[in-house]
This record gives C-alpha cells, structure tokens and sequence, in this order.
C-alpha cells in the first residue's frame, strides 16, 4: 500500500490500494477513448478510484475524468445558471486556472466563456467521494459488482441517488456507473442513451489493468 | 485550493486546457 502524505491527499483519503498501479496519463488516454471512439455521445466519463477511509471503511474517490462536451452545445447550456450563479461560476474556474497556470499568467479568454451546467457538474465532481455503501449509484456499482444504468429524466430525479438527482438538474438524461479494478467508471450524457453491452465490454476492456 | 490533491490537479489542467481548444475552434 501508499505511505500517505498529508500534503498530497484530500482530507480522509490515507490511502489508495491502487495508486501505482494507474498512471494519471494512461488514465486520462483511456477515459479518451472510451467516449471520443464510441457511437453514442456522451458527455464525460470519470473514474472513481476506490480507496479507505481511517477507519477503514471502503471509499470511491475521484480517480480522473475526461470531459468531452456536447456536439450541441445549446444543450448543455445554463438551464439552471442564472445570472449571479454564472458570475459565481466563472470567478472559480479564474481561480483554478491560475492555481493550474500560475497567477502571473496573462488572463485567459477562454475562462471568460460561459461555464455550461455539465461542465460545472463535471468540476463539482472533482471534489467529491462516496462511501461504497451509502446508496449512490458509484457505491451501488461497485459493491455489487454490476453495472448500473439510469437514463431518462424521470428515472434520474427518483432514483434515489443524490449524485443522480444532481446529475439531472444540470441536463444529464443517463447516467452509467460500471465496476472496474479498483474503481468504478461513470459516464454521463445529455441524451437519452440505451443500455448496451458494447459499452461495458469496452470498460471491462479497457480499465481492468490487473 | 492550497490542498487540491495531485491527481484533481493533473486532471483540472486537461480540463482547461481542452476547453480553451474548444473555445479556439468555435
């Protein structure tokens, strides 16, 4: 197992089983072919590693993700953003692009460009973890070892999911969790999209590194 | 964001990065 280093991790997260074993560029190279090569258009895909709280309890936290866009971008645009919540928007990602790029970095036009719902719910979900066994749709994946498949409006906003329910306030219509190795992959997208096993044959693919 | 862990931070910088190309071929 990793040492930790308080510097480096977020807060309950000490340790992580698999760390070495998945480099964040072949990461990142996989969740990119995963969706640019697929025939539905989903809109990210993320990786939820799984790793242990202090106490030991099984957690999935945010391993990488690839965020892809719609090709209709109208549609992934401010449905729920309103004025004052753009502004808010925008001054964070201003923050982060210098935390990546360094303050004495010239501004960037592209981080004045509206910050769509799914892009903001993408962000969102950089910063959080989920216990396996508290009912989300990542833990339900992957203590149960089966995919979970949620697509339609309806069927997001009651599935009892927080992350779900949220998911579909910013635009989503499917949401996907499928077990990996060490983790859970998810992808979402602003279409209503069936459930095939293509996709999963795909993950199992492409993510089972043991 | 002092303490944004590594990983988010490789993954935040490819975000921005593909969302400034897409901003440029608009």
């Amino acid at each position: 197992a990793s040492t930790a280093d308080p510097t480096k991790t977020h807060h309950h997260m000490i340790s992580s089983t698999s760390s070495q074993l998945f480099n964040q560029e072949t990461l990142q190279q996989r969740l990119q072919q995963l969706i640019e090569g697929a025939r539905e258009s989903w809109t990210y895909a993320i990786f939820w590693q799984s790793s242990y709280d202090y106490s030991g309890a099984s957690l999935l936290g945010w391993g990488d993700g690839y965020y892809k866009g719609d090709a209709d971008k109208a549609k992934s645009k401010l449905k729920t953003a309103s004025a004052a919540e753009q502004e808010h928007r925008k001054k964070v990602l201003r923050e982060l692009n210098s935390l990546i790029s360094g303050s004495a970095s010239a501004p960037d036009d592209a981080v004045d460009e509206e910050v769509t719902d799914t892009e903001w719910f993408f962000l969102v979900s950089m910063t959080q973890s989920f216990f396996v066994n508290s009912g989300g749709l990542p833990g339900q994946a992957f203590f149960s070892n089966s995919p979970v498949w949620v697509c339609g409006p309806e069927r997001l906003a009651n599935s009892g999911c927080e992350r779900a329910r949220q998911g579909h306030v910013f635009g989503l219509q499917t949401m996907v969790c499928i077990p990996s190795a060490n983790g859970v992959v998810e992808l979402g997208s602003t279409e209503v999209i069936a459930q095939s096993s293509d996709l999963m044959n795909k993950v199992r693919f492409l993510f089972n590194f043991n | 964001y002092v303490a944004f862990p590594q990983a988010r931070k490789a993954s935040l910088a490819s975000f921005l990065e593909k969302r400034k190309q897409r901003a440029m071929n608009a």
